[in-house]
This record gives C-alpha cells, structure tokens and sequence, in this order.
C-alpha cells in the first residue's frame, strides 16, 4: 500500500453527494456509496455521515470529459473515476465517470460496479495511494465486481496504519470484513517481560511475535495501540511460537517453526504448505532469519552457525553453513531473532537474545560500540 | 506530451507513452528532451511500472505488461511526483 501523508484530522468524515448517475436509481447509488463506506468505517475509528445543502468533508459527483478540475475523464472505459487526498476544498472529493456505464451487484464486462470503484475511491478519499498488490482493493485496476468481496491485508493494513483499528465495531454492521478485528490487549502478556520468538520487518513495519501474539510497530519504541493480537486471527492456520519470520524478495511471507516451514500471501496461506523445513537444507528448530534486501539471500542462524539461502535459485550457497563468529563480529550464539531495519537514513542489522539487542554496522563488518542494549527499553517502549 | 511521428521512434507506442506520463512514470518536464533520451525514459518508465506491479522486469512492452495496462482504472497517478527529480518516488 501507499500512504499519501495527507489524513483527516477528524474521525466523523461527512459526505455530500452532489448528482446522480441516469445509470441507477438514487437509491441504488446512495446505497452503493454507503457500503464504500462501510468498507472502511468497519476496521476504523472513522464514521460517514451524509449531509445536504452545506459542504461536507467529501463531495461526490458523477461529470463526462473536462468537469472543471483540470483533470478530464476520457469516455467510456480508460478511466472510470478519480479522487482527491484528504484537505481542505476539492480534498478528499471523489469524482465518477459518467460515460462509464454503473451497476450494481453484476459481473458484466460491459458495465461497472459503482460500489467497487467508489470503494477505491473513498480510500483515495482518506489518503490511500495506489497499492502495488494487483489483489488489494486500492490497485488501480478494475477487473470485475466481486461478491465475496472482503477487503484484504494490504488495504487493512494501509488504512489502519493512518487512522488505527475499529476497537468498538458498531452493531448493524452488514459488511463483516473477513479479515483481522483485533482482539483486545491480553493483559497477561508482558511485552518487555521476555524476549520474543521472531521478529520481522514486514511491508515497512517491525512485527514482534511471542508465544500466540505479535505485535506491529510503524516506529521505534512505539507500538501500534491495539496490539497484540493473536497471530491466527491475521494469519489463518499458523501455528503459535514460530521460530523466524521473514517477507521474501517477492513479498510472500515466511514463517518457520520446528521442522516445517509456511509461506503467506498478505494473509493466506499459499496452498500445500507446511513444508518440511529439510527442503531448505536447513535442520529444525532455527532461530532467527534474515533476508537481505532484494538480493534473494536469506541467512539462517542456529546455535553457533549460519547459512545462506539463495531464494531465487532455491539453494543453499556453497560453503555454508559458517561459524556466526566468522563473519559477524560481536554477534552472540544462540539468538532468539534477527531482523533488518530501515530508520530512515541506513539499513541496520539487530541481533537479540534475551531481553538484549546487538545492533551489526554491516559496513564495518561488526557490532556497533555500546551494545548490548535493553531491547525492550530501545524498542517496545518498555520503562 | 506525446511524441511527435517524425521524433518518436518506432518501438515507442503513443498509447503507452501516453498511459505511462498519465500515471506518473514519465516526467514531462523536459520536452526538449533528446530522441535517445526519452527512448531511455520510455523503457525506464516500463520497467518501474514492471517492477511496482511485480512483472518481469524486462523494460519492454511485452504482453503481460500491456494487458495490465488494458484494464480500466483508476485516474490517480500510481507516482506521486513532487517538485524536484530526487523526490520523485513510489510512495509505498
């Protein structure tokens, strides 16, 4: 997903639906954009409330060709609508192509779902760029309505990394997303009790995993409220406890405990897995895994060694396993997770064990001077 | 702006250089730019729209690229360009 940087400083978003479509009744539209809506009040704080006869925070309109923003639809098909980042004045507006031919409810080749684009276009609307996951609701391409629709990971996950979760789903909700209503703070985990089994930057954000729950964190020291949440509400069939974790060069998602391994697409699971972790060369029960950018290797560490998995040739590199202590100096045996971090400057390498972290300089080759550190202290905003 | 007949050479498709500027892969601000510069431009743009949507990254307007391209869509640009070429980016 794509973030835009512009977000309502407001949770109760009004919208004012300019004019109407000859292709539905008003009824038919009104409904269609309210289920839009839906979609994301349903898994956010915000709420969407139709005015009339005074300006509202998104005005919706249906033009053909130059409609006066300087931004001209193209007919019938190319471009069936566009919609401004949230702000002041035509901000956050979302505008229709009247050439296209709207429906509802129906797959035709020759006619568009109004509920899926202007579902599109709302997130638009709140702030969403494009997302480059040709499945996600905020790809910009239209391939057929949908009637299992649900909206996936990278959609929740965009709009919740600006405006947070729904922890208060309203009752009557009709549209029930499939996917993560996080479950309430367990109060028997003690984020900065113990170290964790895995953790792994994932689309931009460090997820933290330990024992049934993990937990995500857009910044240092500052997880996401709302969090932990169980690991099999987001990731169906995933076992508790994993070893590593780790997004592919491809952005499928990895996840090894024991002697199998399991690869994800966003939430789903990829068919026929688990797989059996000997697939990798590797022995059961690894400790941490860390992929390194998009060169395809993945490291592996276990105990007192490390390998290096070449992801494009499905291979382990020759010459592995190494001693840990042969090329990363001042790392320690016996780790609980290793993760790569981007802080906004570099890339850094992080080590923990325990409740401690190891930060690895990978342009001199070593740990950085004044480490260990209180990992949980550092990061987990832990006194 | 779309290439001229006469400038354009052959394996650039008006169409597509014309999809790619919209959705901001090709910066429009150098209409002076060299024949062989915007040759560059046009298979560079190919290759990040490629990459944004995990094609295979071959630079060129090869069949799977261009029937994503077929797909009607959204009107918002995929690239959001700002002021200055450094600041050009995929906001992801």
């Amino acid at each position: 997903y794509s973030d835009s940087g512009d977000k309502w400083d407001h949770e109760d978003i009004t919208y004012r639906i300019l004019n109407f479509t000859p292709d539905l009744t008003e009824e038919e539209i009104v409904d269609a954009i309210e289920r839009a809506f839906k979609v994301w009040s349903d898994v956010t704080p915000l709420t969407f409330r139709r005015v009339f006869n005074v300006p509202g925070d998104i005005h919706i309109q249906f033009s053909e060709y130059d409609h006066g923003d300087g931004v001209a639809f193209d007919g019938n098909g190319g471009t069936l609508a566009h919609a401004y980042f949230p702000g002041n004045g035509i901000g956050g507006d979302a505008h229709f192509d009247d050439s296209e031919i709207f429906s509802v409810f129906l797959s035709d080749d020759d006619k568009v779902d109004l509920f899926m684009v202007a579902a599109h276009e709302f997130g638009h609307s709140l702030g969403l760029g494009h997302s480059s996951e040709i499945q996600a609701l905020m790809a910009p391409f239209y391939i057929a309505y949908d009637p299992e629709f649900s909206l996936g990971y990278d959609d929740l996950h965009g709009i919740q990394s600006i405006y947070g979760i729904n922890s208060d789903p309203r009752p009557g909700d009709r549209y029930i997303p499939q996917r993560p209503q996080p479950s309430p703070p367990d109060p028997e985990v003690e984020r900065c009790s113990k170290s964790f089994n895995a953790v792994a930057f994932i689309r931009n954000e460090l997820f933290l995993f330990k024992g049934k729950n993990f937990w995500r964190m857009r910044e240092q020291g500052k997880p996401l409220e709302g969090y932990p949440v169980e690991m099999g509400q987001f990731w169906h069939g995933l076992p508790p406890k994993i070893d590593a974790a780790y997004e592919r060069h491809d952005g499928k998602i990895v996840f090894l405990k024991g002697s199998h391994y399991w690869i994800y697409e966003g939430v789903d699971m990829d068919p026929n897995y688990p797989r059996p972790l000997h697939e990798f060369g590797l022995p059961a029960d690894v400790d941490g895994a860390l992929p390194w950018g998009r060169t395809g290797k993945t490291y592996f560490f276990k105990g007192e060694i490390y390998w290096r998995y070449d992801e494009y040739e499905n291979r382990m590199d020759k010459g592995y396993p190494k001693p840990i202590k042969e090329n990363w100096f001042g790392v320690p045996n016996n780790i609980d997770a290793v993760f790569r971090h981007y802080d906004g400057y570099s890339w850094n390498t992080y080590f923990i064990r325990h409740r401690r972290y190891w930060r690895f300089d990978e342009s001199l080759g070593q740990v950085d001077l004044g480490f260990p550190r209180n990992f949980g202290v550092d990061w987990m905003g832990c006194k | 702006a779309p290439l001229s007949e006469e400038d354009a050479p052959s394996e650039i498709t008006t169409g597509a250089f014309a999809y790619l500027s919209k959705y901001g892969y090709i910066r429009n601000d150098n209409p002076q730019a060299s024949t062989i510069r915007r040759l560059e431009d046009y298979h560079s743009a190919i290759r990040n729209f490629q990459q944004f949507y995990r094609l295979p990254e071959t630079g060129q307007m090869d069949e799977e690229t261009s029937r994503l391209m077929s797909y009607p869509r959204c009107g918002m640009p995929d690239v959001i360009q700002r002021g200055d070429q450094d600041q050009t980016r995929f906001r992801r």
